[in-house]
């Protein structure tokens, strides 16, 4: 079982959107898979078309040990993808969390029970690097980073790469970068292509082939509840995301 | 004094390119302005210039008290407009402010020794409803709410406007809803119109009727550190905001 954190704490990177695109490519190419939300927001949950009054048992009642986590998972139109929901209760956790025992390895342990249930773990983070985004980081294989092409994209990595290496040297020495995924890329925009360049730079060997372009379809399908591979299989955006997913499971052959 | 918070915790909706340039647009009509960049990723910094090796005292000094305010006041290229920088410090104000009495008016209480320094005060929240963003709330007049033309962007407003409420109710009762701002606006896009009518039905006549459009020069400015009416004053992303600036101006006539 991998898991795999898409984190990056620089607000609307992408994060929602490739972590449930590349979950439901990964289902479709008969890896199983768990899509967990630790998002507030709940946008993930939403975006596989799970109605937020629907939800009794979200992350949030399992991360606080009043749910077990086998309670907590829900099905998806997807063969081989499940979530684990998340909800407004969740707000509260990254203060409650702080007050806890053992309080970086909460997700690790709970993920320990799940162990080879599924073939990947996709876990969708906050915007921010607090208590939650530093419990996915323990429990995760890797972290696989959204990179708008946008100019503030890089403003904010250094923040973001120290905190992995704080998190590798403290609570999870096999901490890695699975990758740097380049998103809303727009080819008429010159900043996008020299964003691109710049990060191939900072992150030699590691940006994926894979650039996943501003695609309408992708922007349009969670209003509708699905991922885009199933609101219009034909499009750049579903394409793109199952390019990723090949280039993950190749990459995996290899673990 | 006017104190207007620029916040929504949902990440990439447009909060600091709409608080660079809303409180260029105040100054270039001649209304003196302080920007305070309340965001760890410090992206108003460095996106009105300001190098981020060049900053000794920024806003996270002034919060746990170790500076005084009148020190870490900062000039831009902008006459009429001044700022006080962030720096990746405030990274860890979050959790060092819960400790601290009257955790929730440390920012009040700062900005009071400037009263009457400036006509506006614009605040840029990160994108979390954190102890940061509540000292921004308790400390503010009104709150503006930048809203992408995108789905996710009416899921987190019910979290926003419940905070926005407890914050009336417990810690700033004159705290009021300045407007909301439609951001990233594509015509080209039908989800784009249909955001706009839905926020138009939950905030009726709190819309400004000033749209910002998806604009590349927006994109761009930042990169040369400038706010957009100095890197393009033609272009349409700087003329939306100078006319955000003068809707704002006409409101203010009647407080
Ligand atoms: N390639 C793309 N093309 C067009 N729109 C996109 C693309 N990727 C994401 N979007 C849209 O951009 C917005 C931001 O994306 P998303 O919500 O996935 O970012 P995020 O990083 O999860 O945000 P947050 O920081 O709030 O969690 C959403 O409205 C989404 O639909
Ligand atoms: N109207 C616009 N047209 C084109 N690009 C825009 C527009 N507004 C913002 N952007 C770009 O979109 C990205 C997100 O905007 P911005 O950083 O202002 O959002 P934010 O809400 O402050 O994000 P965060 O949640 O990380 O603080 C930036 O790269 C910015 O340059
Ligand atoms: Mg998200
Ligand atoms: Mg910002």
């Amino acid at each position: 079982m991998k898991i795999i954190s898409i984190a990056n704490q620089k607000g609307g990177v992408g994060k929602t959107t490739t972590s449930i695109n590349l979950s439901a490519s990964l289902g479709y190419l008969g890896a199983s898979t768990l899509l967990i939300d630790l998002d507030s927001q709940a946008n993930s949950t939403s975006g596989v078309g799970i109605k937020k009054e629907k939800i009794e048992k979200s992350i949030y009642e399992v991360l606080i040990g009043k749910e077990d986590i086998l309670n907590s998972i829900m099905d998806t139109d997807i063969d081989f993808l499940d979530i684990i929901p998340s909800s407004i209760n969740l707000v509260g956790a990254e203060i409650e969390i702080l007050g806890m025992d053992g309080r970086e390895y909460i997700l690790k342990k709970i993920l320990s029970k799940i162990n080879k249930l599924y073939d990947y773990v996709i876990i969708d983070c906050p915007p921010s690097l607090g208590m939650i985004t530093l419990n996915a980081f323990t429990a995760s294989d890797s972290i696989l980073i959204p990179i708008q092409c946008e100019y503030y994209a890089l403003e904010g990595l250094g923040q973001l790469i120290n905190t992995i290496k704080a998190v590798k040297n403290n609570f999870n020495s096999s901490l890695d970068i699975e990758g740097v995924l380049m998103t809303m890329f727009d080819p008429r925009i010159n900043l996008s292509k020299e964003v691109i360049n710049n990060v191939k730079k900072h992150f030699p060997n590691k940006v994926f082939h894979t650039i996943i372009s501003r695609n309408v379809k992708l922007a349009e399908s969670p209003s509708y509840g699905k991922p885009c591979i199933l609101y219009d299989s034909t499009s750049n955006g579903a394409v793109s995301y199952l390019e990723l997913a090949k280039e993950i499971l190749d990459f995996s052959k290899y673990f």
